[in-house]
């Protein structure tokens, strides 16, 4: 099974 | 103070519906533009972005920037109370402790009345940047969740692949695998059950299923739902509403295995 990947590792908090 | 008349209970009773079982506690950033909330799901892998444009309600007025915080359990029990047609307000003060909704039977004298207590919520924002996506593919809602349901039977996940042939959404289980490929298409009588594929660049990803069967509860809000994709950055499913208003859902590719 593929690993799921996390938003925060696409788009920066503000 | 924030005042805003929906025409229709049903399109806030629909979108939390569509929302509540991916987030819990949510702010509703109200603001002279409309309402908008963004959200993420405890795992941080998917999130949902809502505007509702002012101009969707009527009347609608905001003095001040407020943030609704509100608990969607609370709301979905509230929400329970209003009929599909009632017409409802929401009313808040500039520093509320509660949150204030009306329905009102357009066929009868009846008013209903709710306060909802607020709740103080420290939420992560997300800056997602405007991108340009590779591809962009749109399609009947109840299609794309079709798909979504039929190949959940199979597996956790789905490989999304677009191409000028046309797009492919497959799966591998355990009992053996599936896929459904869609081509452009017209129908000149019915523009609802179109199928729009907007590609720039070949794209494959691969999404978790359970995940999307969960955006699909947003079908009922729209009769075309928009898959926006490019490698290697989440997807985008958007729902648009009426007067510039969405209900966007993003999520995180799965990657390697």
């Amino acid at each position: 099974t593929p690993l799921q990947n996390d938003l925060s590792e696409f788009y920066t908090a503000i | 103070m924030l005042e805003a008349r929906l025409e229709q209970a049903n399109l806030l009773k629909k979108v939390v519906d569509a929302i509540k079982d991916l987030v819990q506690d949510c702010n509703f950033d109200c603001n002279d533009s409309g309402i908008a909330l963004q959200a993420m799901d405890n795992s941080h892998v998917a999130l949902v972005s809502m505007m509702l444009k002012s101009e969707s309600f009527s009347p609608f007025r905001c003095d001040r920037n407020i943030a609704l915080g509100i608990n969607l359990t609370s709301l979905t029990k509230v929400l329970r109370a209003a009929q599909n047609e009632d017409i409802l307000t929401l009313k808040a003060e500039d520093a509320p402790d509660v949150v204030n909704l009306v329905f009102e039977s357009a066929e009868s004298d009846r008013i209903s009345e709710y306060d909802i207590k607020l709740m103080d919520i420290d939420q992560e924002h997300l800056g997602i940047p405007e991108t340009e996506y590779a591809a962009t593919i749109s399609m009947p809602s109840a299609e794309f969740q079709r798909i979504c349901r039929d190949l959940m039977a199979l597996s956790e996940s789905v490989s999304i692949e677009c191409s000028k042939e046309g797009v492919k959404f497959a799966c591998q289980g355990d009992i053996g695998s599936g896929s459904v490929t869609l081509r452009s298409h017209t129908n000149v009588d019915k523009p609802e059950m179109n199928v729009e594929i907007d590609l720039t660049e070949p794209v494959s990803l691969t999404f978790s299923l359970k995940y999307l069967v969960g955006f699909c509860k947003a079908s009922s809000l729209s009769g075309q739902v928009k898959l926006c994709l490019s490698n290697e950055v989440p997807l985008l499913v958007e729902y648009a509403l009426a007067n510039n208003s969405y209900l966007r859902f993003y999520l995180a590719p799965k990657i390697g295995d």
